[in-house]
């Protein structure tokens, strides 16, 4: 049952998208799967069609639920919701904006969501947790609770600059809170093959993290951003695309290299 | 001297590309234009090619001046790096990222930045603030300093969903700390007519913002995700390019429309 924190401080590189289609994936390939939308723009959640007026629980009140009580049983098992993929999600709303404020004062802030998650560990194969574009108390309780990160990466020349940061918060994070924590996978999304400098970011990014590096690369393709609208990822909604296909086939290298089963 | 804020916490939507691109473009205008990087990714510092490591100070140096001494006078100034594009930066480093431990505990936390910046606002004609991609300390302290909100929107469906919760935030630090502030345009940025749900979104935008939707759209355009990896804003290294050609148009309307001199 790995737990894979979805995480890069950038904007805009491909973290939901990766997120729900990885997700939808694993669950398409027989593996229990949960995911954790741990941003407060709740894009996952929308990205798997569920409506955010009609659930009962977030993220939010799983922490809020915590902290008053650091053994309430059901907390997160509370907020799953089934999505038409065979696959769990943990939703977020706005009110997740809020998470850090309420967080701020507990004990052990920073392991929320490690304790969140390990009454239910066992009844999945993987969770994927979406995080948001920052590297604060949210994203740091992602860490803490994940065994490994994918960094998907676009290729970039402003991606490559928060590359440093997001390495040094993660070795922070290994050495005082969770000793396993490794980088597995560096998705390169959105990518162009006709620009000149996606490219070279790509042979950069290779030099850098060598063969963490996927072999399956994402291009840029317009179905994958059409998909949310549809509020279903885009490998249940557009099989056919390159996009889709990326991700497929992203799935099943991760199956091959990691896979739980 | 207006000073506006470059504000979305939707990652990846061009938030510097616009901060770095009019900033230049005003003072390639003759306006006596200040750029201050609040992102600790740096980013704008870098595509204005300047050079973090011979910095001698940082944003995050101007906030620790201040919570240190109220009336330290020149906190900012000595930040302020001059830019061959006649323009003044204030430059941010990952030290930033320290700024909301820095800030949580002074009296008006939210206050810093605009204390920082009235010493210096008559010298400048206007002062842009580039933002990071969240609602934290740092963007409500742009909001407080701001006299207006620049909001880009890449023409995604993801991105629409950000803006009940970014004006939400917009109407409370209007109520509670800054009542002049108002969004003085929305500019709609990689657009790809080709691209069906591009253009669904820039319909539902107009719905939503009417007239503060800028004429001008920013085209999706290699060379503007290029000109950084040279230190240099679009509209000086590539000015034949279709973006810094939307770039420039955008300038002259905003002068036409809210210019300073
Ligand atoms: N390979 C791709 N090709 C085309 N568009 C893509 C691709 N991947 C993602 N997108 C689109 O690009 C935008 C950014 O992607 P996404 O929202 O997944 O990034 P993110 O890292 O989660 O952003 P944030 O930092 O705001 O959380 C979205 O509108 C998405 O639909
Ligand atoms: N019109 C455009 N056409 C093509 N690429 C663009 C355009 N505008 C920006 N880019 C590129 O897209 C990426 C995202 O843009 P940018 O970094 O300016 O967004 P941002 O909102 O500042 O991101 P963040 O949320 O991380 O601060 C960058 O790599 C940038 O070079
Ligand atoms: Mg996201
Ligand atoms: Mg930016």
């Amino acid at each position: 049952m790995p737990v894979w924190g979805i995480v890069n401080q950038k904007g805009g590189v491909g973290k939901t998208t990766t997120a729900v289609n990885l997700a939808a994936g694993l669950a398409r390939r027989g593996c229990r799967t949960l995911l954790v939308d741990a941003d407060p723009q709740g894009n996952a959640t929308t990205g798997l069609g569920i409506d955010k007026t009609a659930v009962s629980a977030t993220l939010y009140d799983v922490f809020a639920a915590l902290v008053d009580d650091p053994d309430a049983p059901d907390a997160l098992r509370k907020a799953v919701v089934r999505t038409p993929e065979n696959l769990d999600a943990v939703p977020a709303t706005l009110d997740l904006s809020g998470a850090e404020a309420v967080l701020m004062n507990a004990v052990g802030k920073e392991l929320l969501l490690r304790d969140a998650l390990s009454p239910v560990r066992d009844e999945y194969d993987w969770i994927i947790i979406d995080a948001p574009p920052s590297l604060g108390l949210l994203t740091v309780n992602i860490l803490a609770a994940s065994d490994r990160v994918l960094v998907p990466m676009q290729c970039e020349f402003y991606a490559l600059e928060g590359l440093s940061q997001l390495i040094k918060t993660i070795e922070v994070v290994k050495r005082r809170i969770n000793p396993d924590l490794e980088i597995v996978k560096v998705l390169l999304t959105m990518h162009d093959p006709r620009n000149r400098l996606n490219n070279q970011v790509v042979r950069e990014v290779e030099d850098y993290f060598g063969p963490k590096v996927s072999r399956t690369v994402i291009p840029r393709n317009i179905r994958l951003s059409e998909a949310p609208s549809f509020g279903e990822p885009a490998i249940a909604r557009f099989p056919e695309s390159k996009g889709a296909a990326a991700y497929v086939k992203f799935v099943d290298e991760v199956l091959s290299e990691c896979g739980a089963r």
